[in-house]
């Protein structure tokens, strides 16, 4: 267990780092994609990052498999590895860009953004 | 995990950092090689030299572009919009026909396309065609006029419209409806090529297309007609296969040799 803290929570270093949504943003210019890529000239992306620790919380949304790869994890974590974290919800960006033919193009790509984190 | 990329001296030390350490290795695909070695040579001095053409955005593209995205950010699906017509994808292509100033007056238009670019696997759900006209002094006839629109090859009448004498003194857009044109040249569809005409009243006598401002001289990137294709893909699309074909643009462009040939050697690439 973590040592209490002085409000006598636990509040481990485990605690902090647990699977969550962190900021990422996307800068097309930096990747050189602004050659083709006329807007929008970034976004946020998000990115998941952190631990699949036991007892792994409900808005983490663990499949069957995760619940039971992080119940291993916690009785022997040298036999197997814990859950990852992973995005489990993603949502579409416009981007408005040149073909390979210079014609503008306006296009929807799903599963750009991250909405939600879990463990899978 | 070896870069195809020359990476300048001068070249930002964080890309040559994200060159040696990505994690990807060896595993990585082809692809995937070509797509970081092309961030790389973009990000360095070598994207001067590809990508000097300069793509100046219709504003309809951008209005498109704009709507859109907003609508995204309050989380609604672009795709429901009615002017969508349910595509994920919207392509611009600029017209490629000259009026024959030679023919006075102007009886009839060639538009021409290049929609090379347009891939099969996709799903056509509409197509329009967007001619600019010009406002004019004053009513050029006396009654109303109907434009009419068929493939250059072909009498089938793709779409009409009527204008009122009036419309002249204004400046618009006519949008006409050219999806038929998709389906009759299904098999080979590279260039499309649409032909206007436009009669007084229900005669058959055709009328110059000057008077109803729709001569293409003197006009900017903006007032240019554009072709409007939507799609929708079949399957989910990644940047991956956008990333493939300005990938293989760049190479024919890099491969092509030079006119002048002034003592200029090709770049040479380290593996």
């Amino acid at each position: 267990t973590a040592p209490s803290n002085r409000h006598g929570k636990r509040h481990g270093k485990k605690s902090k780092y647990r699977c969550s949504k962190k900021a990422l943003h996307v800068n097309f210019k930096e990747l050189g994609w602004d050659d083709w890529i006329i807007a929008p000239l970034g976004y946020e992306a998000y990115h998941c990052e952190g631990v699949c620790d036991f007892p792994l919380r409900s808005h983490l949304e663990p499949t069957n498999h995760a619940i039971i790869q992080t119940l291993m994890n916690s009785m022997d974590p040298n036999s197997t590895p814990p859950s990852c974290c992973v995005p489990t919800k993603l949502s579409p960006i416009s981007i408005l860009f040149t073909d390979s033919g210079n014609n503008v193009v306006y296009k929807q790509y799903e599963e750009m953004v991250v909405e939600q984190c879990g463990c899978r | 995990f070896q870069s195809a990329a020359i990476i300048s001296p001068t070249a930002p030390k964080r890309n040559r950092e994200t060159r040696i350490s990505h994690p990807y290795g060896q595993r990585s695909s082809k692809l995937f090689k070509d797509i970081i070695a092309s961030s790389h040579l973009a990000a360095g001095h070598h994207k001067e030299e590809v990508s000097k053409e300069t793509v100046v955005p219709h504003e309809y593209m951008l209005s498109i572009y704009r709507t859109y995205s907003a609508a995204e950010k309050l989380g609604l699906n672009a795709s429901f919009f009615r002017s969508s017509k349910s595509a994920n994808t919207i392509t611009s292509f600029v017209d490629k026909g000259t009026d024959n100033l030679l023919h006075s007056p102007l009886r009839r238009q060639k538009y021409l396309f290049d929609v090379s670019t347009l891939s099969e696997k996709e799903e056509l759900v509409g197509a329009e065609l967007r001619i600019f006209r010009k406002a004019l002094g004053g009513p050029q006839s006396a009654g109303p006029v109907h434009i009419q629109l068929y493939p250059c090859r072909s009498d089938t009448l793709l779409d009409s419209r009527s204008l009122d004498p009036l419309d002249s003194t204004k400046a618009g857009w006519e949008v006409l409806d050219v999806w038929d044109a998709f389906h009759a040249q299904h098999q080979q569809r590279s260039q499309l090529c649409f032909q206007l005409r436009a009669t007084l009243g229900k005669s058959d006598a055709e009328v110059d297309l000057r008077r109803l401002g729709l001569d293409r001289s003197g006009r900017g990137q903006q007032e240019k007609a554009i072709l409007v294709v939507y799609t929708r893909s079949k399957k989910r699309e990644n940047l991956f296969n956008e990333m493939k074909e300005k990938i293989k643009s760049r190479r024919s462009a890099e491969e092509k040799p030079t006119k002048e040939g002034k003592g200029e050697k090709p770049r040479r690439r380290r593996r």
